[in-house]
């Protein structure tokens, strides 16, 4: 997967830290003290679409030039998450009860075109 | 895509950096929020004492690492917790006891715990941690009581006959009781300790004590019911 830069304009992942203590909850969440909800963005034109990220194998380059050759049913290709991992929290409930989760797939670790 | 679709953060993209921030910062809330089936954020904890914390994990350590020989008097019903299930959300709770109503020789603690987890999970195991501080062997009566759902009485779940010889940790098997009472309006338990009377409480003093009682769960989320229609 690609990391968005400055001017991406192709799908890549944007990284964006939650510190939960600029939100107020440090008192009730014990751990992590902040949540990466990085999230899939940009753009998934025809010939890059289905290849997860940005591949750059010469093999892929060809098929690429063939898709846009062809721009067949020119259908949509979206830029979504291609692995994903739990957020693991401590956190007091209302009840002041200590509870361990690990909430799954809260996490982006990268994403690609469909 | 439209803004106000399916997709959360499209949105967001047109809007100003500053009120794209703040955007995000509501959705990361939202997200949190729904994934532990919070309607909104638990009030302000009162957190237990740093050393009954301290040595409630030590307790957990040692009976994970070793249960066999974790504590004297260990008592279990033999059961073997169902194995968790691949890929639902598990949880481990850990709550202290609340002083209840009490006699020279008959304690009351309360274990609550929030219907949200009550509602969305099924119990895989629960341990109920006892401390006896007498220093000779007691007789001792454990009773797990719950909430009546005829009336505003209590009913005993369980009741266990131990014969303490020394101080020092005893645990009891409360998966079964907090079973039922996951499905209950007031997910409370109630534990009733008794003593032969003159005996004295067998418990630590107070409720800032190090020693003080304490239940360890796990448990996962319930599997979502799946309806099969021919």
């Amino acid at each position: 997967g690609v990391d968005c830069g400055a001017d991406s304009r192709m799908c890549c992942r944007q990284e964006f830290f939650v510190d939960f203590k600029e939100i107020g909850w440090e008192d009730w969440i014990i751990q992590p003290e902040g949540y990466h909800m990085n999230y899939c963005t940009g753009l998934c034109p025809l010939h890059v679409a289905g290849i997860p990220g940005l591949a750059a194998s010469f093999h892929t380059a060809v098929l690429n030039r063939i898709k846009a050759a062809s721009a067949a049913a020119a259908v949509d290709s979206c830029c979504v998450p291609t692995q994903r991992r739990p957020l693991s929290l401590l956190y007091y409930d209302r009840d002041s009860n200590i509870i361990k989760t690990d909430i799954p797939d809260m996490i982006v670790d990268s994403c690609g075109c469909t | 895509e439209a803004k106000g679709s399916g997709c959360p953060v499209c949105g967001v993209a047109s809007l100003a950096p500053g009120a794209q921030r703040d955007a995000l910062l509501e959705l990361a809330k939202q997200s949190i929020l729904a994934k532990l089936r919070l309607p909104a954020r638990p009030g302000v904890p009162q957190p237990p004492s740093r050393g009954a914390l301290l040595t409630a994990l030590r307790r957990m350590r040692a009976q994970r690492s070793d249960p066999a020989t974790a504590s004297p008097g260990m008592l279990r019903d033999g059961r073997v917790p169902s194995r968790p299930g691949m890929g639902l959300q598990e949880y481990e709770i850990l709550s202290f006891a609340e002083s209840g109503p009490s006699t020279s020789h008959r304690v009351h603690l309360h274990f609550r715990f929030s219907q949200e987890v009550a509602r969305s999970t099924e119990i895989l195991q629960a341990t109920l941690y006892l401390f006896w501080a007498a220093p000779g062997a007691q007789p001792i009566t454990v009773r797990l009581l719950q909430p009546d759902p005829a009336g505003p009485n209590m009913t005993v779940a369980s009741e266990t006959r131990l014969e303490v010889q020394r101080s020092g940790w005893t645990t009891l098997d409360v998966g079964a009781t907090l079973q039922s009472l996951f499905g209950q309006e007031t997910p409370r338990l109630t534990v009733e300790l008794e003593v032969p009377k003159d005996w004295g409480t067998p418990l630590p003093s107070n409720h800032s004590d190090s020693h003080w009682p304490f239940v360890v769960a796990q448990a996962q989320a319930r599997t979502p019911h799946r309806l099969h229609r021919r």
